[in-house]
């Protein structure tokens, strides 16, 4: 044995990544199952037993359905995945490959190097550096228009149009709620149901609006009510529209907007405080509700080769952020199309506020291999952590202990205290964060 | 990764019989400058109201 021990050379050798990734996969797999098998024991075991019938459950796994490469995605430990991809980017790169190295990386995903910031290619020690580097000052010219938005960030338009009952539309055909996108705006109310769609009516979510009006004649008559609510005024609308509505329209004649149809002579006067509320009105401050509005949506995809830090899309006003520590799934446009409800299953950050116009939100949604989210003005927030998925885990246990419905994020609010606004303020065009690799 | 923007903004009017009707548009609404697929790249306009 002495001899053997002594004499048997030993040699290292690398195990090859293809193991590596299926080893994690059984495991992770393996995980699942023991996991799956104690919670339906524990299910069987106290069934009828407590007030509800049942143990308090942890967070449970995303479990999507979808075609067999999004079966097999689901069992893969997405997010420790990305947090290797994202310490393997940080590994140092010797000084001369990193030229050829990030110039065979911009051939491939098409970076232009002309536009980027440090042109000597050797500062960036590593590929996660050169993934999130900037730009050279004016090579990406903000739209002067005052009205416009803006884009937040190089990439392509998946999808945009007008949000119709709270429902986004993914791709044709597949559509997601607002609620489960941005997360439930308002607290349950007294009955215990959840207003799914105030931030679709009211502009300020502040307004005690009610339920929204679905047509949108009904939509006008509730902006006139909230109006008369913000400028104080004491008529009703009963009083304010006594007037005869005109029935119908004549052959060939355009449809009339109840808006712009004559009124009673009391509407003119209303006109006229609007008019005089809007000259004063400071551009931060919601738009009173006399105009009709609608909320639209616009989803942009940063391939990997894009610069992946984003901008302010408009000058609006940040007042809280949600957290939603989800799963990492790619987001490629083909997963895009399969996988319905993608957005709202991965792990992002909901920036919300008001831009002149009433509501605004801004929501990064990470990917496997760019997990990681930054914004600027919030340190405390951390992405792709291991600690917070313990966190949302821990808030989810304690929330069924409570008997409560995990709500599925963690919600921070902006307050500066110099600022009259009441959150954070930012210009169009001004950055905000990044993407990081991992 | 993506971005996802939902934002509030005003529908217009419902336009007048001599202005005629363009799909999508309604006078002082909101209107949109991009295309489906388009590629975009920081600060160009996405749409106006």
């Amino acid at each position: 044995l002495n001899a053997a021990l002594k004499s048997t050379k030993i040699e290292w050798k690398p195990i090859p990544i293809g193991l590596g990734i299926g080893f994690l996969g059984l495991f992770q797999f393996y995980r699942v199952q023991q996991r799956e098998q104690r919670i339906q024991e524990e299910e069987r075991s106290s069934y009828g037993s407590g007030p509800d019938g049942g143990k308090p459950k942890k967070r449970e796994r995303i479990r999507p359905s979808g075609p067999w490469q999004v079966q097999i995605m689901s069992t893969l430990p997405l997010k420790a995945l990305s947090r290797i991809w994202g310490r393997f980017n940080e590994l140092e790169i010797p000084y001369y490959l990193r030229v050829p190295g990030f110039k065979l990386y911009s051939f491939i995903f098409g970076v232009n190097l002309s536009e980027v910031a440090e042109p000597d290619l050797h500062t960036y020690p590593n590929l996660a550096s050169f993934f999130y580097r900037t730009l050279k000052p004016g090579s990406r010219p903000i739209d002067p228009s005052p009205n416009a938005i803006v884009s937040p960030a190089d990439g392509k338009v998946i999808q945009f149009g007008i949000i119709d009952n709270g429902e986004v539309e993914q791709v044709k055909g597949v559509t997601y709620s607002l609620d489960a996108l941005l997360g439930s705006v308002r607290p349950k109310s007294s009955n215990g149901s959840i207003p799914t769609s105030n931030i679709a009516s009211s502009p300020n979510s502040a307004q005690p609006s009610g339920s929204r009006a679905r047509t949108g004649d009904e939509e006008i008559i509730r902006a006139d009510e909230e109006f008369a609510q913000i400028n104080g005024i004491s008529y009703t609308l009963p009083n304010l529209f006594s007037s005869p509505q005109p029935k119908g329209n004549e052959p060939g004649e355009m449809p009339v907007d109840q808006s712009t149809s004559p009124r009673a002579s009391s509407e003119a006067e209303v006109r006229a405080d609007l008019a005089l509320a809007e000259s004063s009105r400071s551009w931060w401050a919601p738009t009173p509700s006399k105009d009709p509005t609608a909320l639209y949506y616009c989803v942009i995809y940063l391939a990997p080769g894009d610069y992946h830090r984003f901008h302010s899309p408009a000058s609006w006003v940040v007042e809280s952020r949600r957290h939603f520590a989800g799963e990492l799934y790619s987001v490629s446009p083909y997963l895009q199309r399969t996988l319905p409800g993608l957005f709202t299953l991965n792990e992002r950050v909901v920036l919300l506020g008001r831009w002149r116009w009433g509501f605004f939100s801004f929501t990064p949604v990470g990917a496997t291999n760019v997990g990681s989210i930054v914004v600027n003005f919030d340190r405390e927030l951390r992405t792709n952590s291991l600690n917070t998925d313990t966190a949302a885990d821990r808030a989810a246990e304690e929330a069924a202990k409570r008997g409560e419905l995990y709500s599925g994020f963690s919600e921070a609010t902006y307050e500066n205290a110099s600022s009259v606004l009441g959150g954070h303020a930012l210009k169009r065009g001004e950055e905000m964060g990044g993407f990081q690799l991992g | 990764s993506t971005i996802v923007l939902v934002f509030e903004a005003p529908k217009g009017r419902r336009p007048t019989f001599d202005e005629g009707y363009v799909e999508g548009q309604r006078p002082g609404g909101w209107s949109w400058k991009i295309k489906q697929g388009q590629k975009v790249k920081v600060g160009e306009m996405l749409g106006f109201v």
